[in-house]
C-alpha cells in the first residue's frame, strides 16, 4: 500500500484487505513498515510487549547479510487464522539512518522476504506517508503496488511524484514493479469534488482503478480502537462489505499468478 | 503546524490560519516545508514557474553559512495582501540528504529566519507527515507549535511520539519550544468516536486544546482546487467561519508577545 499523501487509508486498506484474504483461506503476511505502527495496533498488539519488530530485521540484515534465514520468522506473530503480522514500533524510525550507508540499501526488505516466499500466498505491506528509504524498500520487494487514494484535490497533486519514483525504482531496482490497482477510499458519491476527482483518476489510470469504491464509513475508523479489523468486528457494515468486495476483486485480478 | 500522522489538516490549517491573520492586518509569512508542496498550490502557484523554493534556502545556507542575508527574501513570493509565501516543490525531498552532514543541521531554518524577524508579525510553517529533519528544523525555528488533530483512534497513537520528539528538541536545540495549541479538525460532533477521542485529548492536553472546533466541511477541501483559501473563497461557509474564529483565538492567546 503506497501513497506519500497522508491519511488516505493506506493502513485501513492494508488491515482489512489482509484480513479479507486470510478469511478467504489465503495464507497471508501483513508487514507494518510505518514507524507509527498503526497496522500493529489495528490488530490489537500491545507495543510494549512486542519482542521483535521490522526494525530488528533491518538491523540484522544490514550487519550480517548472510543471516536472512531466521530473523523475519523470529519477529513474525500469528494474529488471526491464516494471518501473520510483522509488527512495527517507533524504533523503525531508526531504520532510515541505519540503511543509508548499507550496500544495496533498497534491497534489504527483498532479501528478508526471499526466505518466506513459499510460506505465504500473499504479502501485504503498509507504507509510511513518505517516499523515503522505507517506501523504496517496499517498492523493491513488491510484485505490484496498490495505491489507496482519497477523492480530494491535494491527493491528485502527489500522483505525478509517485509515478516518477515508481519509474526510477523499476529502472534501477525492480524491473517488474507496476501499479496493479488504485483504490478510491472515503468516497462520498454525493459530493461534486469527489465526482471531479474520480473522473481525473479514471483518465489518468484507466482500468487500473478498482471497481470497488470504499465509502466513508465510521465503522472503519471505530474498529482500530478495539484492536480488530472492520471485516471481523462489523462484517455487515458498508465499510467491511466494500473491503470484502475489494478482496474478491484483488483475488480475481491475480488469479493464476 | 506539526503532526506526523498524515491527513489531519496541517496544510488546511496553515493556509486558512495564515490568510486569516493576514486579513486581520498582521504581516504574515507562510513557509511550505513539505515536499508535497500542498500549501504552495493551495494559493494557486504554478510549480513549474516558481523561480526559487525553500530547498534553495537550505542549499545556500548549508554551503555558505555566512549568506543568510538575502536568500530567504529572494525566494519569497507575495500572494495576498499582508501575506508572503516561501514555496516548496518536490526538490525539497532532496533537503534531507543535504542536511544530514551539515554542522548544526537542525538550526538551518532558524538561521534563515533570523534575518526576517522584524519584517513579519507572524510566521506559519507547514510540516510534512513525519518527524524527520525537516520537522526538526521547524521545531528548532519555532516559538510555539500548533498541533492539528483528527478525532480518530490512530491520531491518539502518535501523540506520545510527538511529545517525546518535542522534549528532545527542547532539551538540545530550542529551550523555549512548547505546544501552544491543539486544534481538533474534521470534527463530527454526532459521532461517538469523536466524543471519546475529544475526551482523551482534553485529559492529555487540558486547556491547550483550542476552544474552536473545525467541523468537517466540504468547502475546505474544494478551495485548494481553485488556488484560494476557504476564508477568502467561501467566507460564510462553516469551515471558513471556524478558521476565522481560530484566528481570533490565536491572536488573543498571543496578545502582548
Ligand atoms: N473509508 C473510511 N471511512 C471512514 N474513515 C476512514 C476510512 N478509511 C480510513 N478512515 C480513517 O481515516 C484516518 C486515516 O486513515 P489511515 O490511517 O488508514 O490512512 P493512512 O494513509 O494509513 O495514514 P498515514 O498517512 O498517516 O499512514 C484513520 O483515522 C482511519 O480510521
Ligand atoms: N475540516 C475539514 N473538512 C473537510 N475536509 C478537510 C478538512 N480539513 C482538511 N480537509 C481535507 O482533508 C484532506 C487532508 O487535509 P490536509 O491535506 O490539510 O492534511 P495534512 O495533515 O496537511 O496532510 P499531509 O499529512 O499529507 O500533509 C485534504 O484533502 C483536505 O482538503
Ligand atoms: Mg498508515
Ligand atoms: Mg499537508
Amino acid at each position: 500500500m503506497v501513497n506519500q499523501k497522508g491519511g488516505v487509508g493506506k493502513t485501513t486498506t492494508a488491515v482489512n484487505l489482509s484480513h479479507g484474504l486470510a478469511q478467504s483461506g489465503m495464507r497471508t503476511l501483513l508487514i507494518d513498515c510505518d514507524p507509527q505502527g498503526n497496522a500493529t495496533s489495528g490488530f490489537g498488539l500491545d507495543k510494549s510487549k512486542i519482542k521483535g519488530t521490522l526494525f530488528d530485521v533491518f538491523k540484522v540484515l544490514t550487519d550480517n547479510p548472510d543471516e536472512p534465514d531466521s530473523i523475519l520468522s523470529d519477529v513474525t506473530v500469528n494474529v488471526r487464522e491464516n494471518l501473520d503480522l510483522v509488527p512495527a514500533t517507533l524504533d523503525l524510525a531508526g531504520a532510515e539512518p541505519l540503511l543509508l550507508n548499507a550496500v544495496g540499501k533498497e534491497m534489504i526488505l527483498r532479501d528478508a522476504l526471499s526466505v518466506v516466499e513459499d510460506k505465504y500466498d500473499w504479502v501485504i505491506i503498509d507504507a509510511p506517508p513518505s517516499l523515503g528509504i522505507l517506501t523504496i524498500n517496499i517498492m523493491g520487494a513488491s510484485n505490484g503496488l496498490i495505491v489507496p487514494m482519497q477523492c480530494e484535490f491535494y491527493a491528485l497533486e502527489g500522483l505525478s511524484q509517485l509515478i516518477k519514483t515508481i519509474d526510477i525504482v523499476r529502472r534501477r531496482i525492480n524491473p517488474s514493479l507496476l501499479i496493479e490497482m488504485v483504490v478510491l477510499t472515503m468516497v462520498d458519491q454525493r459530493s461534486k469534488l469527489t465526482q471531479q476527482v474520480m473522473e481525473e483518476v479514471h483518465t489518468f489510470f484507466g482500468d487500473k482503478v478498482a471497481k470497488t469504491l470504499v465509502p466513508r464509513n465510521v465503522r472503519l475508523s471505530e474498529a482500530p480502537g478495539h484492536g480488530e479489523s472492520a471485516v471481523e468486528l462489523f462484517p455487515s457494515s458498508k465499510g467491511a462489505m466494500a473491503y470484502k468486495e475489494l478482496t474478491d476483486e484483488v483475488l480475481k485480478l491475480c488469479a493464476g499468478r
